[in-house]
């Protein structure tokens, strides 16, 4: 019962504000978003275009195989490939009006959810480590 | 009570056992260890000894910080490199008979746990997926 008071918490009371997430433009060019993903230390995060909607996400594993060729990585081609050309269009998305519980089903496999309002635009990320903090909590009382 | 039998479980029921988890020696250059990272498609791996005792966890990340120069990426420098020079040497770790329950704890800020016997040895790992999983089937019940 404080566990179901928590699965019914809004998605937005745990996320991270759209203004605290790293991520890239499906315009940039790869060697911009390895250089926010090595250096923000994420493996993976959003692609979000110029009018706040998520078109994909970006990780250091789809760049390096991009450039993975017979004669080692051709680290010179980051600079003429876009974000667009490689990242997965899979987005992971939960609406901003939903509860922890859908959050929990989504995040099985999905380290983390766009949380998205009725326009479709990105207002914030919900991380697996939101979640499981919020779950520790409850069943700590 | 569903879910205080959930959290009571025995990390060992809900672990990938160690033959089905991707590794690497302290000793393998980078160059192995990137083609590991990038061909499985994870973000991190464990790194095992040859008696089977977790030494570190390699990134991705890592690895490309490791080569970041003033020039770009040197790519020729990861096959002089060993795993064990760039690896993070913070183990995730769990004994293999502690319940469910430690495990949240430990993985609000792990994404997986080297799951550990009586002499320190490696027998599985235990994700935030299989954790997720096990939890939000308790929540449907
Ligand atoms: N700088 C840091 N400080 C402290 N701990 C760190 C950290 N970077 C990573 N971690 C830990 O490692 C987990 C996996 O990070 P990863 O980057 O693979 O996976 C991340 C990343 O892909 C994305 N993410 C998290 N925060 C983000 C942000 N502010 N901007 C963009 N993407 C973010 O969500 C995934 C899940 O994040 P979550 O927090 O559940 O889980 C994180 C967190 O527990
Ligand atoms: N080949 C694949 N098929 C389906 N889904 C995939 C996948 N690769 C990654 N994912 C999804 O992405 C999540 C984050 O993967 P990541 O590689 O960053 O982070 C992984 C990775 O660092 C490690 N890991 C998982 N399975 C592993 C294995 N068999 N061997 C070695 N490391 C593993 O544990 C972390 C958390 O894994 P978790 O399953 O909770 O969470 C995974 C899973 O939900």
């Amino acid at each position: 019962n404080r566990i179901a008071e928590l699965v019914l918490r809004p998605v937005t009371s745990l996320m991270i504000r759209a203004d605290n997430v790293a991520i890239v433009s499906p315009f940039h060019t790869l060697d911009h978003a390895l250089l926010v993903l090595t250096n923000s230390g994420y493996s993976a995060i959003p692609v979000l275009d110029r009018a706040s909607v998520v078109q994909g996400t970006i990780h250091t594993n789809l760049i390096m195989n991009a450039v993975a060729g017979l004669n080692g990585y051709e680290m010179d081609s980051l600079h003429d490939q876009t974000v667009e050309s490689v990242m997965s269009r899979e987005v992971p998305r939960i609406h901003s009006g939903e509860s922890m519980l859908k959050a929990v089903e989504l995040m099985i496999n999905q380290p983390f959810l766009c949380v998205e309002d009725d326009a479709g635009k990105f207002v914030g990320l919900l991380t697996r480590k939101a979640v499981l903090g919020t779950l520790y909590r409850g069943f700590r009382e």
